[in-house]
């Protein structure tokens, strides 16, 4: 996935 | 996954043990506001679309479903339950939250990732996370003394937070990819913000 930063969080 | 990041999961899922065991045990709602749980609902809600198009990690589901599920559930008794609903202090929780969502809906069709119905709705219930909690701080206010459980719930949101903002921080010093994300977003919402005033 291209997009990053807080999508892997909560 | 870092400590601050797991520690604020935590902390997070103990408020609403908390707040679940507050209803359950003494089965009032008294304090709690139903402004701010209709708001968390809406937040999971919004911002867990993803569920079912992206997979991050078991532990990031069953987190996301738990969330979903408790803060429903919570709604639910609050609105519902025969007994809870009578505690609620209705008169007190008078917070027009409907402008907290206008607020967050406007800040998301300006500043998000991309112009999609999911990426709009994500960054809508980041903002409006950041806000939930105020119809509560106004009701905490207004109620005076407040119970043992009720303190203990805000405590722990506000622990959750604060990890949360550690974890961040660690974040944007050790990956640099999600510092030049932060970056971006940052500068766009202070533009807006700045725009605005």
């Amino acid at each position: 996935a291209e997009s990053s930063g807080l999508k892997d969080e909560l | 996954m870092n400590i601050f990041r797991f520690a604020g999961d935590m902390t997070h899922l103990i408020s609403i043990l908390v707040l679940l065991l507050k209803i359950y045990a003494t089965k009032s709602c008294s304090g709690i506001s139903l402004k701010t749980q209709e708001l968390y609902a809406l937040v999971f809600l919004t911002r867990y679309l993803d569920l079912f198009t992206d997979f991050i990690s078991v532990y990031n589901t069953i987190m996301k479903l738990v969330f979903i599920a408790s803060s429903l559930a919570i709604v639910w008794c609050m609105r519902m339950h025969r007994v809870v609903r009578r505690s609620y202090d209705k008169d007190l929780d008078t917070f027009r939250h409907y402008f907290l969502i206008l607020a967050s809906l406007i800040l998301a069709l300006l500043v998000h990732e991309k112009f999609t119905f999911q990426e709009i709705f994500w960054a809508f219930s980041i903002y409006l996370e950041a806000l939930a909690i105020l119809p509560q701080l106004v009701l905490l206010q207004r109620s005076g003394n407040v119970d043992n459980l009720t303190g203990q719930y805000v405590f722990f949101l506000g622990a959750y937070r604060a990890f949360y903002i550690l974890n961040w921080i660690y974040r944007y010093f050790t990956e640099q990819r999600f510092s030049r994300w932060i970056g971006e977003r940052l500068r766009a919402v202070l533009l807006v913000v700045f725009a605005y005033l």
